[in-house]
């Protein structure tokens, strides 16, 4: 069996939206401890973990289950949650279903089909980074949005103490500095310059589900994927994203 | 700008 109750329905809408920008499909591998989801998006460019320990839920309850549902069709059902609204998660085993219910001024229900999405058992890298940063979403995004002014790609660096967000196109150039004291950053742990370059809208999809006061952590080499880290709703999201490489 | 890598191209992630 398989019964969660969320709070906040508009906060799972965040997860999914997330996972939905990179993903057409998703297995999500529920047991008594929560609920887990990896998987790379088609072109294995970007790769999204999505991690919801029981305690992030209002009621939980889960033997082993894979459940695998189409992300397209589990964000429209979303999109349709009101402000207010709980949302209840439960597994028809019978019917093949994931039963998606918001509680509200009505109960509202959807029964979303299962697809057979085998689990992936992909495992997030354990990687060394030599750079860790926290910094605000919102500023970060912002720079983000300053950098497609310019070019399709930005470059991600660390220079002497600061993280600088740096876009180049044929004509015109965008760059953000983050010193350590400014307020947009929460930490820098610096252990080297680098420098990498990714595709600006994997990044910006990456960091959709984060509002402007959530924490990123930023983990940067030099030509190295990038991994971003944030909670949204009691989940914790982690992206890596492979870089552009000079050939 | 350069040449989009995959994950795999880093890490045998499976």
């Amino acid at each position: 069996m398989f019964r969660a109750v969320i709070s906040e329905a508009k906060e799972f809408k965040k997860v999914i939206d997330a996972a939905s920008n990179l993903l057409d499909e998703i297995c999500f591998e529920v047991n008594e401890e929560g609920i887990k989801a990896r998987a790379m998006d088609p072109s294995h460019v970007a790769l999204v973990s999505i991690d919801i320990p029981k305690e992030a839920f209002e009621e939980y309850e889960a033997d082993v289950h894979d459940i695998g549902v189409d992300l397209e069709a589990f964000k429209k059902i979303m999109n349709r949650a009101k402000a207010k609204d709980k949302l209840i998660l439960e597994l028809d085993e019978e019917k093949n279903k994931l039963n998606v219910i918001f509680k509200g001024a009505a109960t509202r229900k959807f029964a979303l089909a299962l697809y057979d999405v085998s689990s992936s058992n992909l495992q997030v890298p354990d990687i060394e980074y030599p750079n860790e940063i926290l910094i605000k979403a919102g500023p970060f995004v912002d720079a983000l949005k300053d950098a497609d002014l310019v070019n399709d790609h930005v470059t991600l660096k660390v220079e002497d103490g600061k993280f600088i967000v740096y876009a180049k196109g044929d004509l015109n150039e965008s760059e953000t500095i983050f010193e350590e004291d400014s307020e947009s950053i929460i930490s820098m742990n610096i252990g080297e310059n680098a420098k990498s370059t990714f595709n600006l809208e994997y990044l910006r999809d990456m960091t959709k589900a984060a509002s402007s006061s959530d924490i990123l952590k930023i983990y940067l080499g030099t030509d190295m994927p990038v991994k971003i880290e944030y909670d949204v709703a009691g989940a914790n999201l982690t992206f890596l994203l492979a870089p552009r490489i000079e050939s | 700008f350069g040449k989009q890598v995959t994950l795999d191209d880093f890490f045998k992630i499976n």
